[in-house]
């Protein structure tokens, strides 16, 4: 119970947030109870969930600031079985105020325990930096799915991703595995997609999912209907593919 | 002489660092001396334009922590009349052991001065976040040019980014314009495309360039070659919107 998963990467636009979207919301379809945390302050997954941030009374912040207990901080989604940790942009501030907090790595690690339990899985978005808040994400989990976009600056930035996972784990949380290296926004016509997707392979050898994510017009507006792609069009390539990778998940981790 | 321009937007992978390439590139074509700053850790300009970050020996962290004078970071690039002020790793360390420092937030500005005179233009990259190293970016420049994607979730952080602005006219940089909106990445047969499109420009009227930013393989291709667009496949149509945004550009400040 409550696998706790990190998506991160410090490389912007590489589908951390969609990734966390049509992820957590295929494994509710299949009507296991998850809890997506969104720690980024431009609160993308917030949104993209169809939530009001304007109108957020309670938010992750009010976790950070010791505000709030965690519990009364997570709200429903409309997806079934969908719960969220939601984010406004109160979060700017956090990585400034905590500087001087003792264990300010630890905030939410210690925060999730109390609700482990009540949820299959965990999933904890990332902002595009290895900040308090990332660092906060590395630390509460078990283990990070890693989205790299089929381009040069994405392959690029793995290097200094695994010198932070080496520091975290050293300093912070020896048990942090790699769940899984996730190909996204994969194009088969491009060249430089197969070579990213080869680099990668090399890397991080069978840590690479097979199902690869394509580019997919559903997956860039279903956000926009504050919507996951299955909710949005289930029959779209974007829908499918996070299907896909939700079973190939479920079935490393023993679920059926 | 020397117009700083900024290029921010704290939503990811939306296209500062290839703007920042592509755009000094073509104007440095022109023979017209131009000067980039990058001052993201991940190092996407410096790579993006061929150098080493491994072999290097000063960087943009020298200037934040007065180890040297900016006239000792400066460094050539392959393409004649752009230089660079390159990032390396260290300046992850920079938002946190600043934190107590009195001006941090005119380190940028303060060294630019000395060297405004020999450039046509400085162009500044930004990480995406809205930390310390932007904020050196937005208050040591003349006019931010802002990337927005083509996608929902870029169109979403506009707001956020224009209170940002406004902040620090309040309190930092006054005279601090908007130089113009970049659409990037626009995909003419994408409805989302045009919606995002639409939209921006409604918000920020004829700020926004008559350049569009076309997907293009290219613009993907060039900066594993540690080259901008230009040098690499001059005739593909991502060096030549880039070009057409130079001189677009380039007419508006009254230079030809
Ligand atoms: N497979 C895909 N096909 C088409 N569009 C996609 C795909 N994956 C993501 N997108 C779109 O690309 C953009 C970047 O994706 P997303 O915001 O999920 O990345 P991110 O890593 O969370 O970004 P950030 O670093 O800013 O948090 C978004 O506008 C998203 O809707
Ligand atoms: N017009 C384009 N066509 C195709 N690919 C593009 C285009 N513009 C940028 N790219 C690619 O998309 C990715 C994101 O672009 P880029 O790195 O310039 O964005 P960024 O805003 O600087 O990202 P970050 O927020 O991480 O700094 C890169 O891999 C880049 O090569
Ligand atoms: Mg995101
Ligand atoms: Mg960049």
């Amino acid at each position: 119970m409550g696998k706790t998963i990190v998506i991160a990467n410090q490389k912007g636009g590489v589908g951390k947030t969609t990734t966390t979207i049509n992820l957590a919301a295929s494994i509710a379809l299949a009507e296991k109870d998850i809890l997506v945390i969104d720690t980024d302050p431009q609160g993308n997954l917030t949104s993209g969930l169809g939530i009001n941030r304007d109108d957020l009374q309670k938010s992750l912040y009010d976790i950070y600031t010791e505000k709030q207990p965690i519990e009364n901080v997570i709200v429903e989604t409309q997806v079934p079985h969908l719960y969220i940790i939601p984010s406004n942009i109160d979060l700017l501030g956090v990585e400034v105020e905590l500087v001087e907090r003792h264990g300010r790595e630890r905030i939410l690690a210690d925060a999730i325990v109390k609700v482990k339990s009540s949820y299959r899985y965990i999933f904890i978005d990332c902002p595009p930096s290895l900040g308090l808040l990332t660092l906060n994400g590395l630390v509460a989990a078990d283990s990070i799915i890693v989205p790299v976009q089929c381009e040069y600056f994405s392959l690029e930035g793995l290097g200094l991703l695994s010198r932070t996972l080496k520091l975290v784990r050293g300093s912070f949380n020896p048990s942090l595995d790699i769940e899984g290296i996730l190909l996204t926004m994969f194009d088969p016509r491009n060249a430089l997609s197969h070579q990213v997707a080869e680099e990668v392979r090399k890397f991080f050898g069978d840590k690479v999912y097979h199902t690869l994510i394509p580019r997919n017009v559903t997956l860039g507006e279903a956000p926009s209907h504050g919507k996951p792609a299955i909710l949005y069009d289930a029959r779209s390539k974007g829908a499918q593919s996070y299907l896909s990778l939700a079973k190939e998940i479920l079935n490393e981790n023993g679920i059926r």
